[in-house]
């Protein structure tokens, strides 16, 4: 079986181009096995 | 009278002979298939998206049939003293911790109650920083990023990719304004569209429309996670989240291993599905549990009532989405991070 998740996040994309702080970041890889409770991403 | 039985003894052999040697080079030919795709895997190269003569012939199997079967096989009571050697068996067949299960192998009456075990306290300890998003699952990372565009296209496997309104469904929160359109517009096709009504309820409250509406700040992200058959099968939740609305779609149950993302189109999206959609404090949340030919059911612990992989009334033709808006107030079921939503099952 299979979970897809979709959510909205600040995103990088900030009119100014700029990356600020508050943007959303994956801390996981393709292929990385996880585990309930791990941090998908900040 | 001879000569009959002489050929029926000379007969029966051959065949089993022929049978014999077609499957042992058929299980060859998949040993070599096999091995070229791992060695393309190891030069880093991406498999592309290749239908087969096998994804066509599993498109006209009775799967969810077959996979009811399955599940009446696995709810069958196996024998206490027999329970230990089966998930053992199990376990060491699709690696699973049995170290971790919350009970004794004896207390686990069917390999189905085996299969949506919970764990022993604090094996899955849920990361405390209120910024994160954490798993909601067991499993591995296949996909994962932002959505571009309107469209917001997920790539399935290089070479194809599917929508994630398509996933979702028509009637989905989500914050996507199609091309030309603008916000305003679509809440008035909203106003006068009726049988939207559940979005017109669930936008009613300007709070929860505005942290909903699509926003030059907010990017649309998407991560898919697979669950091999030997994977813990509860879904938690990946964070602090109200959920506004649940959608079932009674779909086809195709495998959804690694070779079936690679030869079978849209393969989540004709999947049987159970969609959460929602909330959170960033805003558009949705959790879609997919299942797939072994795992036809998804059961919610927040609406026990809810049956998938039902026999369908009609053949072919696909149901729309059965849909229910919980807590019609708008402010929907509160779920908080790491709590568990549900769990996938056999059958």
């Amino acid at each position: 079986s299979t979970v897809v998740l979709v959510f909205q996040a600040p995103t990088a994309n900030t009119p100014e181009g700029s990356s600020s702080s508050s943007d959303f970041r994956f801390c996981v890889k393709h292929g990385d096995r996880v585990r309930v409770g791990e941090a998908l991403g900040r | 009278g001879s000569g009959d039985s002489k050929g029926n003894a000379f007969l029966l052999p051959g065949a089993t002979m022929a049978t014999i040697l077609m499957l042992g080079a058929l299980h060859a030919r998949r040993l070599y298939e096999g091995k070229k795709i791992e060695e393309k895997r190891e030069k880093g190269i991406e498999l592309e998206f290749h239908p087969d003569v096998k994804a066509s012939f599993l498109g006209i199997l009775p799967l969810r049939s077959i996979s009811r079967a399955w599940g009446s096989l696995t709810s069958l009571e196996i024998p206490v003293w027999m329970r230990p050697y089966v998930y053992k068996a199990w376990s060491r067949a699709f690696h699973s911790n049995l170290k971790e299960a919350a009970l004794p192998l004896e207390e686990y009456a069917s390999l189905q109650d085996f299969f949506v075990r919970s764990l022993k306290e604090g094996c899955r300890p849920i990361d405390p920083d209120p910024r994160c998003l954490v798993s909601p699952v067991d499993g591995t990372v296949v996909r994962f990023g932002e959505l571009k565009g309107s469209r917001g296209m997920i790539e399935q496997v290089k070479g194809h990719s599917y929508s994630v309104s398509a996933l979702l469904g028509n009637n989905s929160l989500l914050p996507m304004v199609p091309e030309g359109k603008d916000q305003s517009e679509e809440e008035d096709a909203v106003g006068e569209n009726n049988d939207k009504s559940w979005l017109r309820v669930s936008l009613a409250s300007p709070k929860l429309r505005e942290s909903i509406s699509a926003s030059p700040m907010k990017g649309l992200y998407y991560c898919v996670i697979y669950l091999r058959p030997g994977e813990y099968h509860r879904i938690h939740s990946p964070a602090d989240w109200n959920a506004l609305v649940r959608r079932h779609f009674a779909g086809r149950l195709f495998p959804v291993n690694e070779r079936a993302t690679r030869t079978i189109r849209n393969l989540y999206v004709e999947n049987e599905r159970v969609v959460l959609e929602g909330v959170w404090k960033e805003g558009f949340m949705a959790l879609a549990a997919v299942g797939a030919t072994n795992i036809g059911s998804i059961e919610l612990f927040i609406e026990p009532e809810l049956r998938t992989n039902k026999p369908k009334k009609k053949l072919f033709p696909t149901e729309p989405a059965e849909e229910r808006v919980y807590d019609p107030e708008g402010h929907g079921l509160k779920l908080e991070k790491g709590k568990e939503v549900g769990v996938f099952n056999m059958g």
